[in-house]
């Protein structure tokens, strides 16, 4: 039940998604739960939203966690936030006008078949798991897909490498179910919020080239309140700013392609940690790392409701 | 074990090229190498100064070591089993889960 399910653990694909229908079950005036398609494998790539009902159109926030499979931290941040917004939606008054005020989006498993994958075969998979009779790897790398500046530098046209673009833009369903559904409603989506991990940072467009976004001083200033706001939970420092050169250049990126469409404050987290444990950051570190990542999206979500 | 004991004995090694030179050293060794980059993404996105952590099996570590020792690499093993770490992720829990 919900009162029983364990935030400071990891979850398998079967567990999240069941925890997904409890929290859907228990929680009617803030929660509602829709597949948006299926992934490659046949799996539904469910999404929660997360807000106060209301008859007027709500700007909207869509946070994705787990595009790349071994990841893990980023669903349990998905899942964190979702219980924290629920959990705190009576005595938070920051919450509560959030909820009020905004509808969030939260997928806490983009890359289903990778994450069971990750699970169950090679803890180390980072791709999606579709497959190309003309080749004998599997998987494309879900965030070089999108159709921005599509597999060109940064990304790789072998069907072996890890950051594989894919046969063709969007040629993934998983990707192509979330750009169909983020085109849907990008008038109302303000903000893109990606999770992944590990490097501690703080990412806004472009990926793609080394150039500055026309409303740069609203977003780094945004990415600014964002990560002081995470730094003030237990004193962690990001970097931030635009991955070109926060991090390294590369194209067909999902918050390169949220910007494009139209979605003014596209981020992408990296989260903890700096390359202690890596990809197996201990279940013992879930709760500070998704306790200050909260706080950071808080700080932007907020940030939508007051004029830049 | 967790994935059938697939990972026992791997290792991941954190490498800092401090110039251009060593980034092109490095890229030649791990580009001839079937190793996983951990961070950045692929070989060609090795930069000096950068941290290279890169996932090496078990019967390659002993040879990576000797590449990098050859040339002066800057490097360090910053998990030394990699199974036990997996273990230690999740593996203690879950096993007695299924038990």
């Amino acid at each position: 039940s919900e009162s029983q399910y364990d935030y400071e653990v990891y979850h398998s694909l079967e567990e999240i998604q069941s925890w997904m229908f409890e929290m859907n079950r228990t929680n009617s005036g803030l929660v509602d739960m829709f597949s948006i398609g299926k992934s490659y494998e046949g799996r539904p790539l469910y999404v929660l939203q997360i807000g106060k009902r209301s008859r007027h159109q709500k700007k909207a926030v869509w946070i994705d966690c787990g595009i790349h499979a071994r990841e893990w931290i980023g669903p349990a941040f998905c899942q964190w936030f979702v219980k924290e917004a629920i959990n705190s939606y009576q005595h938070d008054s920051v919450m509560r006008r959030l909820l009020h005020q905004l509808n969030f989006y939260i997928m806490p498993v983009f890359n289903v078949d990778g994450y069971h994958f990750s699970w169950t075969t090679d803890r180390f998979w980072r791709k999606t798991r579709s497959k190309n009779h003309r080749f004998h790897c599997r998987g494309v790398d879900a965030n070089r897909n999108w159709k921005v500046k599509w597999c060109e530098e940064g990304a790789s046209s072998h069907p072996c490498d890890d950051t594989y673009c894919g046969p063709f833009p969007e040629s993934e369903p998983e990707v192509k179910a979330v750009a169909k559904f983020l085109r849907k409603h990008k008038k109302r989506i303000k903000s893109y919020i990606s999770i992944h991990a590990y490097a501690q940072m703080l990412l806004y467009p472009y990926s793609y080239k080394y150039a500055s976004i026309p409303n740069f001083n609203c977003v780094e200033s945004a990415a600014h309140n964002a990560v002081t706001a995470l730094y003030s939970a237990y004193g962690v420092r990001y970097r931030y700013g635009p991955a070109s050169t926060t991090l390294y250049v590369s194209s067909g990126s999902s918050i390169d392609w949220a910007y494009r469409n139209g979605i003014p404050y596209a981020f992408a987290f990296e989260l903890r940690d700096t390359g202690h444990f890596g990809f197996l950051l201990p279940e013992s570190l879930i709760n500070p790392t998704c306790t200050e990542t909260l706080r950071a999206v808080k700080a932007i979500a907020s940030g939508l409701l007051k004029k830049c | 074990y967790l994935y059938n004991n697939r990972y026992a004995g791997d290792q991941i090694f954190r490498i800092t090229p401090s110039n251009d030179e060593e980034v092109q050293v490095l890229q030649k060794i791990l580009g001839h190498m079937k190793v996983d980059f951990w961070q950045p993404n692929s070989v060609t996105l090795i930069c000096q100064n950068e941290t290279v952590d890169v996932h090496v099996k078990r019967n390659d570590t002993r040879g990576l070591h000797a590449r990098l020792k050859q040339q002066h690499l800057d490097y360090r093993v910053f998990i030394s089993n990699l199974q036990k770490e997996i273990e230690k992720q999740t593996g203690y829990r879950s096993s007695r889960k299924r038990r």
